[in-house]
């Protein structure tokens, strides 16, 4: 554990809290994307399929946190707060993103196994799973300053993980060109929202 | 080895 990691993932924490935040004293879930919450339950479900295996206390109760805190998110949408969700502002078809994800996980992976070939899934999904959401903004124009916030902090979580690949590329060798060629591509989809966000 | 310890960022 090196510092960009710990702060990247202390920065995805954020982003669910401030989320959850946003839904809980505003009693709405408008402006986000319901698709964009349903593509992160799966990444999580599929990836951390190997929860019984064990890493260290810090990785299990993480795993448990986003598993347990994306499947609230699609409940308060779905359930609690199902009033204040706009369909017809997200209409982004997730059916091509995840055909994709699953075609390139069963043809790129590193042994063709279930749970591997799920984990590599997850991998390409979480690299797309925030074009729903971006596409609702640039449909919409307006974001409110939670919305962004929340984006924000997803996207600062990214760049930090890079940060922590080159990290630990240099100090102990590691390498993992899967996840490295999709956090680059999700990191780029974020940026492109920060150019279109500051632009503005 | 079946699963190097690549899996073990979040």
């Amino acid at each position: 554990m090196n510092f960009f990691r710990l702060t990247a993932d202390l920065m995805h924490l954020m982003s669910i809290f401030v989320l959850l935040l946003k839904i809980q004293k505003t009693r709405s879930c408008s402006g986000i994307s319901f698709k964009t919450q349903l593509l992160y339950a799966v990444v999580f479900v599929t990836r951390y399929l190997d929860l019984p295996k064990w890493i260290s206390l810090y990785n299990t109760l993480m795993k448990i946190f986003f598993i347990a805190t994306s499947i609230y998110i699609l409940y308060l949408m779905k359930v609690k707060f199902r009033a204040t969700y706009d369909p017809s502002q997200d209409t982004f078809r997730i059916e091509f993103l995840l055909g994709a994800c699953l075609l390139l996980a069963l043809v790129f992976n590193y042994s063709f196994s279930f749970i591997e070939v799920l984990w590599t899934f997850s991998i390409y999904l979480e690299a797309v799973a925030i074009l729903p959401q971006l596409f609702m903004l640039s449909r919409t124009g307006e974001a409110e300053t939670i919305t962004t916030h929340y984006l924000f902090a997803l996207g600062a979580y990214r760049g930090l993980y890079l940060l922590n690949w080159i990290w630990r590329f240099y100090t102990e060798n590691y390498a993992d060109l899967i996840v490295w060629i999709a956090g680059a591509i999700q990191t780029a989809l974020y940026s492109d929202f920060f150019y279109i966000y500051y632009k503005k | 080895e079946e699963t190097p310890a690549k899996h073990d960022e979040l």
